[in-house]
Formats: structure tokens, C-alpha cells, sequence
């Protein structure tokens, strides 16, 4: 099923 | 100092329903321009983002700048379990207080209130992009959540293949494989509605537990807005009572890298 990625990789800090 | 009275006190009620089994404590982050709230779930998977503007309630006022209200998500529902769906809502903060006091008023004849003690949260904030989603589709909520429950019951992963003329929901487990396809279908009575509109097709595998959780905010709005693009996190957006000039409560999704 593949590998969760982590939302924190797409949204850095501002 | 913060207050807020809200008509509709059952919006609230559905909103914190809708994330209390993602987030444990939030900031509720309250300017002159409404309110805010940006969460992850203990795992970093997902983000909630709620936007309530100031157009949604009846009364605003917020003295400061800013002003953050940390909150512990399983008290504040347990509080609203004592609003009741016609009840008007007014929450209430000085501006170096220590509480969060809300009112439930039905009428004059039943006034409840309740001061919740805040919380010291210490959150990072991500800066979510303005993206521009190769494939947006518009459905509605119970069919949302039907589509979710129903493809949990096979696996735990969901592929979502979006394509000009409709969308793909797939699911692939230990007992067989099963889909869901909904038309593009803009000609039906609004509730029917589906809208389908693809710059470029995608198609991702994203956890449907978590899914499954966004589905609780359902009772939101009549519509949900997906917003897809390749290899970037799935966005799940609910207008509140399906107006976006109210506000929203948008949850993205990071996906399932293939090995």
C-alpha cells in the first residue's frame, strides 16, 4: 500500500 | 477583550465534532478578522485549517491583535454536548484571562454557561500554499461519507482517480478489489450534484482511516470540495453551511508514496 508521508514534507514552516 | 455570539450554536457544536478525533488540544487564534485554527494530528499526516470569518456570527469583537485560546478538544466537546441545536452560542474571553466562558441560551427561559479553563499549546504553524488543483470535485457530503465508510470495510488505502468525466474510488484489500465511480453530473438537482473538473488527471492513494475521519464534519455543509494534484497533499474542504464567505474547515491529506 505504499509509504504514509508526512504532511510536515508539502507544508514547511512560513 | 474576545466575544463572539453565534446564532447557530449547532455549527460550532459540528465543527469541533468534526476534528476532536483528529486533534487533542488546538489554538484557537482570534483577530480582528475572525477565527483561526491550524492543527496536525499526532502522527503529522494531516492538517485541519479552520477559518470562521467574522460575516458568521451576529456579534464580533476582538480588542487585540490577536489573541491565542488554547483548547482542549475533549472538554470543549463535552461542553457542547450541552448546546442544543437551536441554542445560540456566546463564548467570552478577557484579554489576559484564563478561561474561555460559553453561553448556551435557547430564548430567555434556558441559559446554561461554562468556563473552560485554557491551555498553554505550543503548536507550529506551517504555511499552507494557495494551490491551484489540477482536478477539484464537488460532491456531496453523504456521499462522501458513504463512499469512505463503505470502501473501509475492504482495505485501508483508497486510490482516488480523477479523469475528465468523473472520478474513480478504489480500494484494493486482503478479500478483492472493489470501485465507485460518480459522474460528472452538474445537470441534476443540487443535492445530486457532482462536478467534475480536470485540468490534468490524477490519480493518489491516501489512508482511508484518515478519510474516514474527515468525514465527520459532514453535517457541515450539504457539499464537500476535494482538490487534487500530483504527488502534494489531497485537500478536503467543507464551506460552512456551504458558504465560503463564512468560512471554512478544510483538512489536507498527505498521500501514499508508491514503493
Amino acid at each position: 500500500g505504499g509509504t504514509q508521508a508526512s504532511i510536515m514534507s508539502f507544508f514547511g514552516k512560513p | 477583550m474576545f466575544e463572539a455570539v453565534l446564532s447557530n450554536g449547532s455549527t460550532l457544536k459540528k465543527i469541533f465534532e468534526g476534528i476532536k478525533d483528529l486533534c487533542t488540544d488546538v489554538n484557537f487564534d482570534v483577530s480582528s478578522e475572525g477565527i483561526k485554527l491550524q492543527a496536525m494530528d499526532s502522527s503529522h499526516v494531516s492538517l485541519v485549517s479552520l477559518e470562521l470569518h467574522t460575516d458568521v456570527f451576529e456579534q464580533f469583537r476582538c480588542d487585540r491583535d490577536s489573541m491565542t485560546l488554547g483548547l482542549n478538544m475533549k472538554s470543549v466537546t463535552q461542553i457542547f454536548k450541552i448546546c442544543g441545536n437551536d441554542d445560540s452560542v456566546t463564548m467570552r474571553a478577557e484579554d489576559e484571562g484564563e478561561t474561555l466562558e460559553f453561553t448556551f441560551e435557547k430564548g430567555e427561559d434556558r441559559v446554561s454557561t461554562f468556563e473552560l479553563k485554557l491551555m498553554d499549546i505550543d503548536s507550529e504553524h506551517l504555511g499552507i500554499p494557495d494551490t491551484e488543483y489540477q482536478c477539484n470535485v464537488k460532491l456531496p457530503c453523504s456521499e462522501y461519507q458513504r463512499i469512505c465508510r463503505d470502501m473501509a470495510g475492504f482495505g485501508d488505502n483508497m486510490t482516488i482517480d480523477c479523469q475528465k468525466g468523473g472520478v474513480t474510488f478504489s480500494v484494493d484489500g486482503e478479500v478483492g478489489k472493489g470501485k465507485i465511480f460518480l459522474k460528472h453530473q452538474p445537470n441534476v438537482e443540487e443535492k445530486h450534484k457532482v462536478i467534475v473538473t480536470v485540468k490534468e488527471g490524477v490519480e493518489l492513494d491516501f489512508a482511508l482511516r484518515y478519510l474516514n475521519n474527515f468525514a465527520k464534519a459532514a453535517p457541515l455543509s450539504d457539499h464537500v470540495q476535494l482538490g487534487l494534484n500530483s504527488d502534494t497533499p489531497l485537500s478536503v474542504r467543507f464551506d460552512i453551511e456551504d458558504k465560503a464567505t463564512l468560512g471554512s474547515l478544510k483538512f489536507f491529506l498527505a498521500p501514499k508514496i508508491k514503493e
